[in-house]
């Protein structure tokens, strides 16, 4: 799964995710990359956000809207909504990732895996790629 | 105001253990073409959805992730590709599932959004919304690479269960 998250000059954000899914997948398994909601969310009142992981438990906390509403309607930090959402899938013995960025232009990320492969950069010279 | 853009390439059970330093040099290289193809966008004065378009399309075409081209196969071998866009300013939003002939399933995603009254279409019926937009349409073999095809012989032979639970193989 790949995915980016952005926030231009104008204070708008969006998201993307594209996936292969899982390896020996079978019977028409969709995880939550194309949904909605779970693997892919962007909305200018709190943030963007795109997920990797095990799609399944993503699914079912509706992952990528769930960290919005936190921070739209709890008022909390974006990554303290991404780490929150992220122990709840744990808490499924779901496991994964989670990028975000903000209108105001933060950007981070949370992950529970051994390794997520990411970067980001922004207009105050940030530039950097990482993988564990 | 500031812009900024964050990708990912997935999460996984990739540990510095399991990948040596020219593996971490390769794929880091690959980020950065991603990133900088999104970070162009928005120091040119681009839009927040056209910047992570052009990262998610530079990630789907590099062999290194787990989309487009590079993607992991299924049970039976073959590539069934998943992709969405989602914009915050109206939150307008565009979806494909189950591809199979679809290059760059993001940008299908987002004609899905932009040029259709739907968000989520699936299979061959998202395929045939594919040629009708004029879509860069592929031999399955194009998204098909051997490494992928060793993890999913290993996965068989080792019964580790039908599949990549673990996400050991991204």
């Amino acid at each position: 799964t790949v995915g980016a998250v952005a926030v231009d000059a104008a204070g708008h954000v969006a998201a993307a995710t594209s996936t292969g899914g899982l390896t020996g997948k079978r019977w028409g398994r969709i995880g939550d990359s194309p949904l909605i909601g779970a693997g892919t969310y962007a909305d200018d009142r709190a943030a963007a956000i795109s997920c990797t992981g095990s799609g399944e438990q993503f699914m079912r906390v509706g992952a990528a809207h769930e960290i919005c509403a936190r921070i739209r309607l709890g008022g909390e930090q974006a990554q303290a909504a991404t780490e929150a959402v992220l122990a709840e899938i744990g808490a499924m013995e779901g496991v994964g990732g989670i990028i975000y960025a903000t209108p105001a232009g933060e950007t981070g990320f949370a992950f529970t895996t051994p390794g997520m492969f990411r970067g980001r950069a922004d207009s105050e010279g940030l530039r950097e790629v990482g993988i564990f | 105001s500031r812009w900024a853009i964050a990708i990912h390439g997935g999460a996984g059970a990739m540990t510095p253990e399991t990948m040596d330093a020219a593996g971490v040099a390769e794929h880091e290289a690959a980020l950065g073409v991603a990133l900088d193809a999104g970070r162009a966008v928005l120091m040119a004065g681009g839009s927040a959805l056209d910047a992570v378009c052009a990262a998610v399309a530079e990630l789907e075409d590099d062999p290194h992730f787990n989309a487009g081209r590079g993607a992991v196969f299924t049970y039976h071998g073959t590539n069934e590709l998943d992709a969405a866009v989602m914009d915050g300013r109206a939150r307008d939003a565009g979806a494909v599932c189950g591809l199979t002939h679809t290059r760059n399933p993001v940008q299908l995603a987002r004609a899905v959004m932009e040029s259709s009254p739907h968000v989520f279409l699936s299979g061959a019926g998202a395929e045939e919304f594919a040629r009708e937009q004029g879509a860069v349409m592929v031999d399955p073999d194009w998204f098909a690479t051997e490494e992928r095809w060793r993890q999913l012989q290993e996965l068989k032979a080792k019964k580790l269960g039908w599949f990549d639970a673990g996400l050991k193989y991204g």
